[in-house]
């Protein structure tokens, strides 16, 4: 199963993810 | 056996004409049903007649009776397993796909009475603390991918992308499918520019359903007051939250306060989900491997308005797969929910897999994924569609704050 998440957010929106980092519930995944 | 293999004598004799004659009859008689039930042609807003075309490994692929599969496997994991049978069963399932059963809630492995049951535990309060970012993420899993959606398009990985439109929902001819949610960039784009869909082309105006617009009564139905008796969507409120409970209050006001001032009122019909000027949309990709935590949470503080049923194929997933299956996400059995939160619009979209087909949505007891019913081959525009407008006066929609546990994958 997957989730997908699409949303708008401001240019300074910023990831705090890399690509295939294991994630956890209520973990960072970016901020503005 | 050996001795009728050798020496049984074959005597071959023909088959009387009206026996051939009932055979290709009834091929024949199956191959219109089957062409009758698969409508491989549909028309552009132009009333031109396009074909919709598959990658070859969908139709291999679909050949396979998945959904079939998906619910055996869901019912062979809904049997109740013998009490004495239960840790040793659960916890071999979690020695081989890795669950930490420290955390689960409850914590004695008896009291789960099958392996499904097991699959969709729950957490022990405080088990995941909730960061105090704008977003986090809403499972546990694996991040395959994330970034800015550039042209409508979603990359699934490296080169392969889907179109965001097709996700969520994209207009067809009918003004019942058109998308107010779907965001697009707020530079003036050529009405010639298409999004292509599973190899058929759209116009912009098409895609906004600007036709839709101007259709007074359109504007009624999106308004409720009318139903459009040819929608294959009847639109209607499922809000099932009771308004008002004390836990519900607090959470509207909550999420209330969040949006704030810069919240972006409940988006119309006429609002066409544009995104603000200067904004633009992300999108991540989160892989929920077998043996992760199952049930999903809000990411954010956010109202969600609406959610769009996709009754689709059931393929696996995995990242073997994504790599391998063009529009995977696009093809595959999803709700799409679909609201705003204080920088705009806002959409979350769990994406249903061979042995997960079933997805629950904990404030929509009317939704109903995985039915026996085999749907409509995936054709852009086909889901059905709710609205949650009444479960909050004040929001125009469900609201739901950070960590809050919104639904989650049952196995089959």
């Amino acid at each position: 199963s997957t989730i997908v998440l699409v949303y708008e957010a401001p240019p300074n929106f910023q990831f705090n993810i890399t690509p295939g980092q294991k994630v956890r519930v209520g973990q960072a995944l970016g901020d503005v | 056996v050996a001795d009728a293999w050798n020496n049984t004598p074959t005597k071959w004799y023909p088959l009387p004409i009206g026996v051939g004659a009932l055979l290709l009859a009834a091929v024949q008689f199956r191959k219109e049903q089957r062409k009758r039930n698969e409508p491989e042609v549909v028309t552009d807003g132009n009333g031109t007649v396009v074909k919709v075309k598959h990658p070859w490994q969908v139709n291999v692929l679909g050949a396979l009776p998945l959904r079939n599969l998906s619910r055996l496997w869901g019912y062979l994991n809904s049997l109740e397993l013998p009490v004495w049978a239960r840790p040793t069963g659960y916890r071999l399932y979690a020695w081989v796909f890795g669950c930490n059963l420290n955390e689960i809630e409850p914590s004695d492995l008896r009291s789960y009475k099958s392996l499904g049951d097991f699959f969709y535990r729950g957490l022990k309060p405080g088990a995941r603390p909730v960061a105090n970012t704008a977003l986090v993420s809403p499972a546990d899993g694996t991040v395959i991918h994330f970034g800015v959606i550039d042209d409508h398009q979603i990359e699934q990985v490296k080169g392969v992308t889907y179109s965001v439109d097709a996700l969520l929902g994209i207009p067809s001819s009918n003004p019942a499918h058109e998308v107010e949610f779907a965001a697009r960039p707020t530079a003036d784009v050529d009405d010639q520019e298409f999004a292509s869909v599973n190899g058929i082309d759209y116009s912009l105006g098409q895609l906004l359903g600007h036709t839709a617009l101007e259709d007074p009564e359109a504007e009624a139905m999106e308004e409720g007051t009318i139903s459009r008796p040819d929608s294959p969507t009847g639109i209607k409120d499922v809000s099932t939250t009771p308004n008002d409970s004390v836990d519900h209050l607090q959470k509207t006001a909550e999420v209330a306060a969040t949006l704030g001032s810069q919240s972006t009122p409940p988006l119309t019909r006429k609002a066409t989900g544009r995104v603000k000027p200067g904004n633009q949309l992300y999108f991540t990709v989160i892989y929920l491997a077998p043996g992760d935590y199952h049930r999903f949470h809000s990411p954010t503080a956010w109202v969600v308005e609406r959610r769009r049923h996709f009754a689709g194929e059931l393929f696996s997933v995995s990242p073997f797969l994504v790599k391998r299956l063009a529009n995977l996400f696009v093809l595959n059995e999803r709700v799409a929910l679909l609201g705003r939160w204080r920088y705009g619009f806002f959409g979350m979209v769990p994406v249903g897999a061979t042995n997960v087909g079933s997805i629950k949505v904990n404030f929509d007891k009317k939704l109903r994924t995985n039915l026996p019913e085999r749907p409509a081959p995936p054709s852009p525009g086909t889901y059905s569609e709710a609205t949650y407008h009444s479960a909050s006066a004040l929001l125009r929609g469900q609201p739901l704050v950070a960590g809050q546990e919104m639904g989650g994958f049952c196995l089959g």
